[in-house]
């Protein structure tokens, strides 16, 4: 998280800090489900190597409950059951982040308390949260100035109209084939420096529907060209939750 | 002459019947009937020739060697002695039939054909315990205790404690292995209530079947031989019920009323060789025996339609008030039901009603349950309620809401007499501690 604060424990107890290829976030849906970003378990560009997803479920690890690391690490691992990886998302397209979402299935339920607590998902009727200058706010243990960060960090950000980013995006991405999905938007500031960054993708962009006062998660950190450079991207929640809910299928 | 075949009826007619009758004839008929009957005869039809005294043509009827009539005539004529509907009876099981007719049936010149006569005769039994029919010169001796009539013949019997003998009609005491198998009967010293007779050793056995319990009842008069000092020196009367002794009696006062509980009792009287006292006599009857009258441990049982009386083959159905299970020892029972045995015990014994124990509730995951009644317990109508860890978790439950009382079948219910317990839901987008900005 670049230009953010450091979060205060019990601030974002959805977070989750993901460690499968190298570091990411993610956010706890009701006790069972970690919601991340595809690319954290596949990365782009990875190439060939099958590895399948049970042998990725048996190496990914969750911590969850803390907001500095090495005492999430003492707290332990939440072992996977099982991966779920959105069938659009395309690990060798490296320009193309459709479909980037993924649910991880944790082998035991969590005990919820002020430092682990679930995001919820938002309303599919509820549009307002993607309209330009609507404030989301991001943590993440990702890169900062260059350091990885030991806790967790927050920062604000304004969603941006479609037309917006698609313009800022033509402007930077110079002949890349780099796309701009339906099931994207994208946040943040084009000349101040708050951004995600590297570490932070998976975890979740939330707002405080004002409605029910709860947060809800509308997005989750996916690419951006360089961090703080411009507007970073995310995967837009609120088609996927058809898709969640049939996985996730609250077992009440 | 012609003897009639020994048949139980026929019928006599008169020579030629139903043609006028020959002049100059006799004839004769013996009627005879096996023993143990008479011979019972009536005229079906009858026309002789009238004359003063029957003198010229009549019919003669002889039965027990006395002369039952002379009869003639025709009905309604004025001389003559017609018979009309007459039954004749013998006494005993012979009777003898004479007719007879003169030289002539002439009336002033005229030959009036007379017919004659068609008779009925039957066998008619004897009653020869009818001391009206004990003929004077009857060879039988009298039944010296009780005649039983029947068809043909009669029997002797003798009270109880006699034994008939060879001579089929008198009775001497025999008491010694009299036996009463009917639900209720007399039984009494021999002669009674005349004074018994000495050196008896009467036994009397009452044996009915198993659940049944004897009642003896003396009737009065009860005398016998006592001793001012000694117990019953003299006769003895003793009362057993299988076995164990109820009792040995003497003297004048009556044991009144003694209930055996048995359905076995034996009763011995035994008498020296003298003594003028007039006995005793006993009309027992019987009842189901009776078993001891049900009684709960505890006042949350409940005897079926409980009555005053439980007697062999009555049954008990035991149940427990609401929340209370049916206990034999740790067992629980389902149901209950004690039946009133031959000997006067129940089948099986009272069982206890413990209360239902719906034992600890179900634990709820990421939440916890809370006694609302105190003390805190886990029996019978004992209500929990069911919270989630707040503000984590949000409690989901059925129609029945989130308090259970332990039922009646011991189990947790709701309101809804779900046993299902609520669910403990993840509280989402709740932070503790959400960011607020304070500076602007």
């Amino acid at each position: 998280i670049l230009g953010g604060k450091s979060a205060s424990r019990g601030s974002f107890p959805w977070q989750a800090l993901t460690s499968i290829h190298g570091r990411g976030g993610g956010a706890l849906l009701g006790d069972r489900w970690i919601l991340t970003a595809a690319h954290t378990i596949f990365p782009k560009g990875l190439g060939g190597n099958n590895v399948s997803l049970d042998q990725l479920a048996e190496k990914a690890n969750i911590f969850l409950g803390h907001t500095d690391v090495e005492e999430l690490h003492k707290l332990g691992n939440h072992p996977v059951r099982k991966i779920f990886i959105h069938p659009d998302y395309n690990p060798e397209d490296y320009y193309n982040f459709d479909g980037d979402i993924a649910l991880l299935e944790l082998k035991h339920p969590v005990t919820l308390g002020p430092t682990v607590l679930p995001i919820c998902l938002p309303d599919t009727t509820n549009t307002t949260f993607y309209m330009d200058g609507h404030m989301g706010y991001v943590s993440g243990f990702g890169v900062e100035k260059n350091f990885i960060s030991n806790n967790l960090k927050y920062v604000g950000l304004p969603a941006i109209a479609r037309e917006k980013c698609q313009r800022w995006l033509d402007s930077k991405k110079r002949h890349l084939p780099i796309v701009f999905s339906e099931n994207m938007f994208c946040a943040g500031f084009l000349t101040i420096k708050r951004d995600t960054c590297q570490g932070d993708s998976g975890s979740v962009f939330t707002v405080l529907d004002t409605e029910s006062g709860r947060w809800v998660a509308t997005g989750i950190v996916s690419w951006g060209i360089g961090c703080a450079e411009g507007y970073g991207f995310y995967t837009k929640v609120l088609n996927y939750v058809d898709w969640i809910k049939g996985i996730a299928k609250e077992d009440r | 002459s012609s003897p009639v075949p020994r048949r139980l009826f026929g019928e006599i007619k008169s020579p030629g019947y139903p043609k006028p009758y020959p002049n100059d004839n006799i004839s004769v008929w013996d009627i005879h009937v096996p023993k143990g009957y008479v011979v019972k005869l009536t005229f079906r039809h009858f026309d002789l020739e009238p004359s003063e005294s029957c003198f010229y043509d009549y019919v003669k009827i002889k039965a027990d060697k006395k002369n039952l009539g002379r009869y003639c005539g025709q009905l309604g004529s004025t001389t003559g002695n017609h018979p009309g509907r007459k039954e004749f009876v013998s006494k005993g099981n012979r009777m003898h039939l004479a007719f007879h007719s003169d030289f002539s049936n002439e009336d002033n010149g005229t030959v009036i054909p007379y017919r004659g006569f068609l008779a009925y005769y039957q066998a008619v039994d004897l009653d020869e315990c009818d001391p009206n029919n004990a003929a004077e010169n009857d060879e039988r001796p009298q039944c010296q205790h009780f005649c039983h009539n029947y068809m043909g013949g009669y029997f002797c019997s003798c009270r109880t404690g006699y034994q008939l003998q060879s001579d089929h009609h008198s009775c001497k005491v025999e008491c010694s292995s009299e036996l009463f198998t009917e639900t209720s009967g007399y039984l009494s010293s021999p002669e009674y209530p005349q004074p018994y007779p000495e050196d008896l050793r009467c036994n009397y056995s009452i044996r009915l079947q198993r659940g049944l319990s004897i009642i003896l009842r003396f009737l009065e008069p009860f005398e016998i031989d006592e001793h001012q000092q000694v117990h019953c020196p003299y006769d003895q009367l003793k009362i057993q019920a299988r076995g164990r002794e109820i009792g040995e009696f003497c003297g004048r006062e009556s044991p009144g009323s003694i209930e055996t509980n048995s359905n076995e009792v034996d009763i011995l009287f035994l008498t020296d060789e003298s003594g003028f006292s007039r006995g005793w006599k006993i009309h027992y009857t019987s009842e189901k025996i009776r078993c001891p009258q049900p009684v709960p441990w505890d006042r949350f049982t409940i005897i079926r339609d409980l009555q005053p009386v439980y007697q062999f083959q009555d049954y008990i159905v035991v149940s427990c008030k609401t929340g209370y299970n049916l206990m034999e020892g740790n067992r629980k029972l389902l149901s209950f039901t004690a039946v009133c045995q031959a000997d006067g015990t129940w089948h099986q014994s009272m069982p206890r009603c413990e209360t239902v124990n719906c034992g600890n509730p179900a634990d709820l995951k990421n939440g916890a349950f809370s006694y609302v009644n105190k003390p805190a317990n886990n029996n019978y109508q004992s209500v929990i309620t069911y919270r989630c860890n707040e503000p984590y978790y949000h409690i989901v439950t059925g129609a029945g809401g989130d308090r259970f009382t332990c039922s009646p079948e011991g189990t947790w219910v709701d309101q809804d007499n779900q046993v299902r317990i609520p669910a403990c839901l993840p509280v989402c987008g709740k932070p503790d501690n959400p960011i607020a900005e304070v500076q602007r």
